[in-house]
């Protein structure tokens, strides 16, 4: 029997859908319903308020730094986004009730050190690997 | 779409901790930074007095280190360490003068602070040395042991640590590499460390330190000797969710 021919499927194109194409979409660092778009914002510690400086003797607290923002698709560059994040946001569209949306966490983290005084005034020097955000992005 | 306006302002309800909400955050805060708790330094700190001679080196240390995370010159020992212990001298033992030789001076430092399971990356003695007047300009041979064990019938058990050579006339800070007694004092917590010091000159004849210009407890407090010991953390056992 003469095979019936193959409809042509529609050439499957792998790039994104242009930011601009989806309702809300703002490139000025603003998300769906104008929220803030992933990124880095300022947490300061401060020894003092805590009332500390009678034993730390260095700094008087530190920029620790924290993730917040949506990470609505699309995941432009400034948001780093892991491939798997992008994928979890196109599958949140089409399924938002089911999959939420890639979640806004610290990519690079880095060090800080702190000089404080023991019970026996012998003097410590710690150093906290991990203590402070230096990029934020969707995960 | 929703609203473009400016995004609402945060409507989660910004109030003030009570006395106790504050203080268990601060123990919070206090465990994430790895304190044991809010120690209360037993004399007034030595930063509201004249400045000691360790707060001031550890204070250089501590912006090597926040400098080496910006890329700086690596300072020794300090790369791999996540802890540095400044000991504070307790009691300065003199086998001098009136005694016959050899002459030594003896240090002893309380290592009950050292924090359980740090592993001891170095550890260096450091004493501040002045130009000595005599014998004038000759080598001298300055060597530093442990004090292993004490006995009361006869000499205590040495462990050889360092030796360093020195001109009579040289001035600054000595510094003594004590890791090797790291082995044993991880062993035993609860003992002192005896650290003792050795003078010589070129011929072999022992020499009073203090003759020698290495300055002990009677020293101005910013150049009074102490211990420096650098800790590298071992993997931190993960923490108790709280």
């Amino acid at each position: 029997a003469v095979r019936p021919l193959k409809r042509r499927q529609p050439k499957k194109t792998n790039e994104l859908p242009h930011p601009n194409r989806l309702p809300g979409i703002f490139d000025d660092g603003h998300g769906s319903r104008g929220r803030d778009v992933c990124r880095r914002h300022e947490l300061y510690v401060s020894f003092r308020d805590l009332g500390w400086l009678d034993w730390v003797i260095a700094p008087q607290g530190y920029s620790a730094y924290y993730c917040e923002g949506e990470c609505a698709f699309p995941l432009d560059s400034c948001m780093n986004a892991t491939n798997h994040a992008i994928l979890q946001s196109l599958v949140h569209l089409m399924k938002p009730d089911v999959v939420p949306k890639a979640c806004c966490a610290p990519t690079k983290l880095s060090a800080t050190s702190v000089l404080y005084y023991d019970s026996s005034n012998n003097v410590i020097l710690r150093k906290h690997r991990n203590m402070v955000v230096k990029a934020c992005g969707c995960h | 779409g929703g609203g473009h306006g400016p995004r609402p302002p945060h409507t989660c309800p910004q109030r003030r901790l009570g006395a106790r909400e504050r203080r268990d955050m601060q123990r919070e805060i206090l465990a994430v930074l790895g304190l044991p708790g809010r120690p209360r330094p037993r004399a007034p700190p030595a930063a509201s007095r004249q400045p000691a001679s360790a707060p001031l080196f550890m204070l250089d240390l501590y912006h090597a280190m926040a400098d080496d995370d910006d890329g700086g010159p690596p300072r020794p020992h300090l790369g791999r360490a996540d802890l540095v212990m400044s000991f504070v001298n307790m009691v300065e033992h003199d086998h001098t003068l009136d005694y016959q030789e050899p002459h030594w001076k003896e240090f002893l430092f309380d290592l009950t602070q050292i924090p359980a399971g740090e592993a001891v990356t170095a550890a260096e003695f450091r004493i501040y040395k002045e130009p000595s007047t005599h014998p004038l300009n000759t080598t001298l041979h300055v060597s530093m042991f442990e004090v292993a064990q004490e006995h009361s019938n006869r000499e205590s058990d040495l462990f050889f640590l360092d030796l360093q050579t020195l001109r009579s006339g040289d001035e600054g800070w000595l510094v003594l590499d004590v890791t090797a007694a790291s082995d044993r004092w991880l062993l035993n917590h609860n003992k002192d460390l005896g650290l003792r010091l050795y003078v010589e000159t070129e011929d072999g004849h022992s020499m009073d330190p203090g003759l020698a210009g290495l300055l002990g407890q009677q020293a101005p407090r910013s150049r009074q000797p102490f211990m420096v010991t650098f800790f590298r953390a071992s993997p931190s056992p993960v923490r108790a969710p709280r």
